[in-house]
Parts: C-alpha cells; structure tokens; sequence
C-alpha cells in the first residue's frame, strides 16, 4: 500500500457515494449511462472471483463494496428510477467493448484458466467501461455538475493508480504489463474530459462541450 | 506470475 493507490482508491469510493448521492436526493438517473454502469458491475464480478478463495481485510472489505454499490446502483436505475432513464441517448454499442475484451483475454491472459481469463478480461473491460458515459455526454453536450464530478473522481481512480505503478516499480520491482498498459489506456480516455472539468466546472462554469 | 502480484490491488 502506498498514498497513490490509497487515494485512488478513495476516489473511487468517492465516485460512487456521489453517484448514488446525486440519484437518490434527484431521486432521478438522468445523465447516468446504464450501459456504463452495467460495464462496471461485469468488471468487478469477473474480477473480484478470488473473493471466494483470498481474504485481505482491505481489499476483500473494498470489493464487497465495489460489487454491492454496483448493484445498488443498477437497481436503483431499473427499479425505482427507470422512468428518469431515457435509454435514446444511451446507445453505444457496448457489444464491441465486451467483444474486445473478451478477444484480449483469450489471447493474452498471464495463464489460460478461467479465473485468469476472466481477470484479464475484467482489466481490459475497465479500460474502456467508461465510454457508453462519455459518449452520453458528448451526445447530450452538456451534463450537470454532479454528473461531471462523478466521472471526474471516477477518472482520479485509475489515474492515481499510475504514479502508484511507478512507486512500486521503483521500490519492490512490480511490473504488470496488462494492468499498466490498460490503465493508461483508461486515464488517457479521460483526458479530454479532465480538460474541460478543468477549465469549466472548477471555474463555477456549467460543463458544457465547445 | 505478474498477474498475481497486480492481484492484490482492486
């Protein structure tokens, strides 16, 4: 363990209680991509599958976490708030991000087993589940300052997740080509957006596309 | 296995 990795993972918890904030107090999911959140609940079930063999107070406490918000979230968005959820603005076409994935993860994975596959799998997933929700945003050109603080400390996680590679790197020689590589992938994805955060909603502006 | 090393963060 190391500050970045635990801010990032701060981050990420911090993600999700804004996300579940914003949809319980609006009592509405407007803005919310479905597709991307249903991503998110695939990434942490096929990843989080030692859960049933490995216990590490932290990390097993975390994803529990991960996995239950991730639900909640999902039912939040078919159950109660489904009438707020106007799935004609959410239309990327996620099959070819599972498509992908799936190919990487049965070409490359560390060892061909199935919770090996599935790990990988859930790596390249994460990579790229956050494109349904930028493609929401860019389609709409505008999204509310909740909804762009959500996906700013969503983006903050893996980002953080980098200097956190290069400190483990430099002191204990940790080097994970697949997650690096896809991790860089996901961080680079949100530059963009980080941008306009920047230069937009830090400055009291609404987050809106040039 | 670099990948059980990686398994160890979330």
């Amino acid at each position: 363990m190391n500050i970045f990795r635990l801010a990032g993972d701060l981050f990420h918890l911090i993600s999700i209680f804004i996300l579940i904030h914003k949809m319980t107090t609006s009592k509405s999911c407007s803005g919310i991509s479905f597709k991307s959140q249903a991503l998110y609940l695939l990434v942490y079930v096929t990843r989080y599958l030692d859960l049933f063999w490995t216990f590490a107070l932290y990390n097993s406490t975390m994803k529990i976490i991960f996995i239950g918000s991730s639900a909640y979230v999902l039912h939040l968005m078919t159950g109660p708030f489904k009438p707020t959820h106007d799935p004609n603005i959410d239309t990327f076409k996620v099959r070819y991000l599972i498509g992908g994935a799936a190919i990487l993860a049965l070409l490359f994975p560390y060892k061909w087993t199935p919770a090996e596959v599935l790990w990988t799998f859930s790596i390249w997933l994460e990579s790229v589940a956050i494109l349904p929700q930028l493609f929401m945003v860019q389609r709409t050109g505008a999204a509310e300052t909740i909804t762009t603080h959500y996906i700013f400390a969503l983006g903050a996680y893996r980002a953080l997740y980098i200097p956190n590679w290069i400190y483990r790197y430099l002191t204990s020689t940790f080097w994970d080509p697949l997650s690096i590589i896809a991790g860089v992938i996901q961080t680079v994805l949100y530059s963009d957006f980080f941008y306009i955060y920047y230069t937009k909603v830090l400055q009291g502006r609404k987050f809106e596309l040039p | 296995v670099a990948s059980d090393a990686a398994k160890d963060e979330l």
